[in-house]
């Protein structure tokens, strides 16, 4: 039985196709750098969302191994408990053998979501005990040549966001990569020095830690200096969700995230965002203070659409650029 | 070498419910803070 990180799914936007299987059987799948699991819905689950999503029938690929090991990967707005399977997972043209995943039994509350499973990036130490997840299984049968991958993620339209597997294609950001070496490989965690707002230092006052998360769509802090800046920008509480006049978000300042000696500004029109019912939304959620000890900061899609970023397994380093 | 795998961005689940309707009542249950939770890995 394995627990994993409490994930939200709630406002994950970002999902791209792979096939499981011989002959192979179609998913889309959430590119997760924030947990290191493969999973997908079965056959054998009769909960709801599995009746709303693709199923894996391991009874029809050739080339599915059992191995029956218990799983149960649960998160914020779900759960999937499951069982342990090896098969052929193809990624674009690549051909990954032997690749363990998670094969759902249950899924509680995902009938929403808009993909069938997820696909983490993390590293090892974060999967399920004794599983190797997908990119260590590519670059163990040598599969990719570089040990590094990317993410462009767009900002309005529905389709130009990539993920970059065994390489980094340069076009998709602008100026220098900035390398920051990786402070801990479980995450994609890298050490932040100080975030300013107007000059003055909001939270991250003696450096803290920061989670590249492309599973996370928000940007997330200790619930107490959330609170702070959501005081300074004036959001408000309406039905549960916080939010600010609209024809005031070009005045609200922008968030200033230093880190490695590079400062990664954030404009309000970053991190407010209109819903499809012209509401103007803060994407500033807190909870990470029980994350670990030291002060973590999670920074999600919000971020990343402002920042084309490079995870390097080679030299354990990020790179970041701002995205064209 | 270089695999390009392309990625659509998808109305979120949480817009899907606010059409429902389903949204506050989701929210009640997950407040948005800490449904937010990565939280420390039981490892």
């Amino acid at each position: 039985l394995s627990l994993h990180p409490l994930r939200n799914y709630l406002d994950l936007a970002y999902v791209g196709n792979i096939s499981i299987g011989t002959p192979p059987q179609q998913f889309k799948v959430v590119f997760d750098t924030g947990s290191a699991d493969l999973w997908v819905p079965s056959t054998y689950c009769d909960s709801v969302p599995c009746y709303t999503h693709n199923v894996f029938n391991p009874h029809v690929s050739t080339t599915f191994r059992l191995s029956g090991f218990p799983v149960d990967l649960t998160y914020g707005s779900g759960r999937m408990v499951g069982f342990l399977g090896y098969d052929t997972v193809r990624i674009g043209k690549l051909v990954d053998v032997v690749q363990p995943f998670a094969l759902s039994k249950a899924q509680f509350g995902l009938e929403h979501a808009p993909f069938d499973g997820i696909l983490g990036l993390g590293y090892r130490s974060l999967a399920i005990q004794g599983t190797t997840p997908v990119f260590d299984n590519l670059k163990k049968r040598g599969v990719i040549s570089q040990s590094v991958f990317a993410f462009y993620l767009s900002t309005q339209k529905e389709n130009g966001s990539i993920v970059m597997l065994g390489g980094v294609d340069n076009s998709y950001h602008k100026g220098k990569l900035q390398w920051i070496p990786v402070s801990r490989p479980h995450y994609w965690q890298i050490t932040m020095n100080r975030i300013t707002i107007n000059g003055v230092a909001f939270g991250c006052c003696r450096g803290c830690q920061a989670i590249l998360d492309t599973g996370t769509s928000f940007l997330v802090g200790p619930s107490r200096v959330i609170t702070a800046v959501r005081r300074l920008i004036g959001a408000r509480l309406v039905d549960n969700e916080y939010a600010v006049s609209c024809s005031y978000v070009a005045r609200l300042p922008t968030i200033i995230f230093s880190i490695n000696g590079n400062d990664y500004p954030l404009p309000p029109q970053a991190y407010i965002r209109k819903s499809l019912r012209g509401k103007c939304l803060s994407t500033l959620a807190g909870g990470t203070e029980n994350i670990s000890r030291s002060e973590t900061w999670i920074l999600g899609d919000v971020f990343l659409r402002l920042y084309f970023s490079v995870y390097d397994r080679g030299n354990n380093r990020v790179g970041l650029a701002p995205a064209v | 070498c270089l695999v390009i795998i392309p990625l659509t961005k998808m109305k979120t689940m949480r817009e899907t419910l606010r059409e429902k309707n389903l949204l506050t009542n989701f929210l009640l249950r997950n407040n948005d803070d800490r449904s937010q939770n990565v939280a420390h890995d039981p490892k």
